[in-house]
């Protein structure tokens, strides 16, 4: 990544935009709809928050020309130059140009240029970063038409970024900046819409006696430790313990998870909260989803399980409520007869009730509290405990 | 086949233009030996070789006047 000459950058969290025109090329809904995505890339990893106006000066003035548009860089016709912004200052610094000569799309067509992608590019110099020379970085100089739907932002660009404004707060920002009534200040944001109480303020620290979890699974060789928004990472890839938050993979799920677990054969992995149940494969959720977990055979008298896990080799997968658990047998699609049973009854040593559940290296893990319990799967017998955030090397 | 002289010229103007645009290359009017410029000029396709991670020649080969010709945020690459 790179930055511009004496390293400008926005010395303030609060930022505010305004769209001062149109393409024709897209519905209005659809082009706010690509900026403020393409804003909320950056707010996610960074303090930045960003607040629309619909009159007077913002920071960021975003508009659509062709050829000379008054300053010292005329477009050039379709093709080519297909926009550029100005680094932080103030007056024109901050302001995206994108020429209105090229046909901007809202979905990555051969036949144009994705509106979201080249704004969430031209933000970052309005942000202060120069290009890039990784190849495949959001700030690398030459259009690239990928599949924006679930879009991550690259590893260099968040190293760039972060550079210059440091990682986000604590508290998740706010990814989405909300709409303003038309005023001359800008106000206050919205809060998110998820019940913050279930999110610690800050993120525990990794080797906190007390961490607890709300969920926990397997997906492609990696295990996800899920408290309130927060994820921690474990994977084979690389050594350290990722901290990422739910949204950062899945943007549309709400934060405080029940229970998680992955059929691997199916690379699919289910995420339980309240009465619903989710299914994901990677980072995109199953169409149909969610649905309510009735639908697994569970008794109306449940409405939210604790836990959940999935035995590859029985093909089962274990729901866990209170003292009790479920058996669903997978080929079958259907909750095993003479279910529910005492936790107790089964596997010896685990009384009550579970937080998560994980499957890994033939053993089932059973969470409750800062206690973990390893249980061989074949015997079901408790092997040892060990304190739940043992998988953070602490 | 060999890039006919009349295209040949076009190219070099369009990759000139392009070098003036994103890697801060001025045209020295002064000067009175052309192939001081030619030499400023191949020092600048070389700096945009690198960028872009292409063999760095320093000559206008076909791969590069590709990666110029591709659609592009108009910023520079590199700042003076």
């Amino acid at each position: 990544y790179s930055t511009f000459p004496r390293n400008p950058r926005w010395r303030k969290e609060d930022v505010t935009y305004r769209i001062l025109n149109y393409t024709p090329d897209m519905l209005q809904a659809d082009v706010d709809e690509a900026i403020a995505k393409a804003f909320q890339l950056w707010s996610s990893v960074t303090p930045l928050r960003f607040t629309r106006l619909y009159s007077g000066d913002a920071d960021i003035m975003i508009s659509f020309a062709a050829g000379f548009h008054g300053d010292f860089y005329s477009f050039d016709g379709p093709g080519g130059t297909l926009a550029h912004a100005y680094p932080p200052n103030s007056g024109i610094g901050g302001d995206a140009h994108f020429d209105e000569d090229e046909n901007w799309t809202k979905f990555a067509t051969p036949e144009g240029y994705n509106l979201f992608l080249v704004a969430a590019h031209e933000l970052g110099h309005s942000l202060g970063l120069g290009h890039s020379n990784v190849y495949g970085a959001l700030m690398y100089p030459i259009y690239m038409s990928r599949d924006t739907r679930n879009y991550r932002l690259p590893q260099d660009d968040i190293d760039g970024i972060q550079a210059l404004y440091g990682p986000p707060r604590e508290s998740p920002a706010s990814p989405e900046p909300t709409e303003m009534i038309p005023t001359e200040a800008p106000t206050e944001m919205s809060p998110r819409e998820e019940p913050t109480e279930i999110t610690p303020l800050e993120r525990p620290k990794d080797c906190d006696p007390h961490l607890t979890f709300d969920a926990i699974t397997t997906l492609r060789g990696e295990i996800l430790f899920f408290k309130g928004s927060y994820v921690w990472r474990k994977s084979p890839y690389f050594s350290e313990i990722e901290h990422d938050t739910i949204s950062t993979f899945w943007p549309s799920l709400a934060a405080g998870f029940d229970a998680a677990y992955e059929i691997d054969k199916k690379d699919r992995v289910i995420f339980f909260k309240d009465n619903q149940y989710w299914a994901v494969s990677g980072y995109n959720i199953q169409p149909g989803f969610p649905k309510p977990i009735q639908n697994l055979g569970f008794p109306r008298s449940v409405k939210k399980i604790d836990a959940a896990v999935h035995d590859q080799n029985a093909k089962k997968t274990y729901f866990f409520v209170g003292n009790m658990y479920w058996s669903f047998d997978e080929n079958t699609q259907s909750m095993e007869k003479r279910y529910p049973r005492k936790i107790e009854a089964d596997f010896q040593g685990i009384g009550q009730a579970i937080d998560a559940a994980l499957q890994k290296n033939g053993h089932f893990y059973f969470f409750h509290g800062s206690k973990q319990y390893e249980v061989d799967i074949k015997n079901k017998k408790l092997v040892r405990i060990m304190k739940s955030n043992s998988w953070f090397d602490c | 086949f060999p890039v006919a002289p009349e295209k040949e010229k076009e190219d070099m103007q369009f990759a000139q233009k392009y070098l003036e645009n994103f890697y801060d290359f001025k045209e020295e009017k002064q000067t009175l030996f052309k192939s001081k410029n030619i030499n400023h000029m191949a020092d600048k396709i070389r700096e945009m070789q690198s960028f872009f991670g292409l063999e760095v020649t320093g000559e206008l080969n076909h791969k590069t006047l590709d990666m110029m010709k591709k659609p592009r945020c108009g910023i520079p690459d590199v700042h003076a």
